[in-house]
């Protein structure tokens, strides 16, 4: 009668199906087990509700809660898909995919731009740069004068924005990650190849009868 | 010290914030 559920399931609200997880990534099933094993070690470091809080994420990004963080902020953001203020399984699992090493390099390069265009115009502006280069600036305790910021700003304008309208395009995005492809190591992450060694206990938890599948 | 890389955006990848590896250190 719909009254009995798994405690899986109810103790993780947002869990997905691993299959129809795997089926819409570049991660195996395995993977997407292990990856439920990092997501409950995430999501019950403040709070066990099967949620991941922006808190919980800063604390396992920097281990230390307290720490604000613009980029990490815009991160949580992206990650937050349904704007609920928390991270459910589907959404860190879709989310996570696109920093799969086998996902691919248009949607690597579509998810840093809107990662950069942090006020979602469609265009990353130059005073976005700026203001991103004066938080990074802050985060490292670096010091550069104003006038360093705006030269490094002349510089990386001068080569992206191609039609000099003073904002950047994804079409202008596109032509300059090709010739600077540095910029794009962020969005691939190793550890997700090994995520199946690295928590191996997902063999234990499983909810799928082949796991190799 | 090191150059200061002059593409803005090198700079600001290497921000911790953006560096999600620390999510799979336990």
């Amino acid at each position: 009668m719909g009254c009995f559920q798994s405690v899986a399931t109810k103790q993780f609200p947002g869990r997905e199906d691993p299959v129809a997880l795997a089926s819409q990534t570049a991660c195996s099933v395995s993977e997407v087990e292990a990856l439920f094993e990092l997501f409950k070690s995430i999501s019950s470091s403040v709070i066990d509700d099967g949620l991941i809080s922006k808190e919980e994420f800063q604390l396992a990004l920097f281990k230390n809660r307290k720490k604000e963080n613009l980029f990490s902020n815009r991160i949580f953001d992206l990650f937050d898909v349904k704007g609920k203020g928390v991270i459910d399984f589907g959404d860190f699992v879709r989310s996570l995919n696109v920093f799969h090493p086998n996902a691919s390099q248009e949607d690597k390069i579509n998810f840093s731009f809107t990662l950069y265009d942090m006020d979602g115009t469609g265009y990353i502006e130059r005073q976005e740069v700026k203001q991103m280069l004066i938080a990074l600036l802050c985060e490292s305790d670096m010091k550069l004068a104003d006038e360093a910021i705006e030269t490094i700003l002349d510089k990386t304008f001068l080569e992206a924005d191609i039609n000099r309208d003073g904002k950047i395009d994804r079409s202008e995005w596109l032509n300059f990650v090709g010739k600077n492809p540095s910029l794009l190591k962020i969005m691939t992450l190793p550890y997700l190849r090994d995520i199946t060694t690295t928590f191996p206990s997902f063999v234990f938890n499983s909810e799928v009868d082949d796991i190799a599948t | 010290a090191a150059p200061v890389p002059m593409n803005a955006f090198e700079l600001i990848s290497k921000s911790q914030g953006l560096n999600l590896s620390s999510l799979f250190e336990k």
